[in-house]
């Protein structure tokens, strides 16, 4: 079967798709100091799941305002320098109007998976971390 | 602030792929 390590290279998704290669693109990040764009990005992703699950409105408020405070409010955070700042203000806007919605970080997601796909990621491919763990 | 990042983990790790 094909190595693992070979599968990352084909995608960010297929990276994204398998712990090691999680672990080792999260020590990547830290080295490069962004490691908050991948913990963000799974953040949108378990906000999202929690419709299908029976999870409480009051404990989706709490989680989208933890993660607006987290990676948004601060404007010196890596996450919200590359989010853009409709992006930022529709979140802040459905945090402070309560009305949280499955989707309401799918656009900030999209804008961050974006710059991982195209600068990030691709770097790692080539990092000596990747290259000494292949 | 502890259960906001205990919150936020959790909501971190229910997203990753299960171990292979």
């Amino acid at each position: 079967p094909t190595p693992p390590y070979v599968k990352w290279a084909e995608s960010l998704h297929s990276l994204l798709d398998d712990q090691d290669g999680i672990q080792l693109f999260r020590t990547f990040l830290r080295q490069e100091d962004c490691a908050d764009l991948l913990d963000f990005w799974f953040a949108c992703s378990g906000f999202r799941k929690l419709e299908a699950s029976e999870c409480s409105e009051e404990k989706k408020l709490k989680l989208a305002k933890a993660i607006y405070k987290k990676y948004i409010l601060d404007n010196n955070g890596i996450v919200s320098r590359q989010i853009k700042p409709a992006t930022k203000s529709f979140i802040k806007d459905c945090v402070m109007k309560l009305h949280i919605d499955p989707a309401m970080f799918d656009q900030a997601q999209t804008e961050i998976q974006t710059l991982m796909e195209e600068n990030t990621y691709p770097v790692f491919l080539k990092s000596d971390i990747y290259l000494e763990y292949t | 602030i502890d259960s906001e990042d205990d919150l936020l983990q959790e909501c971190i790790s229910s997203a990753m792929p299960k171990k292979k």
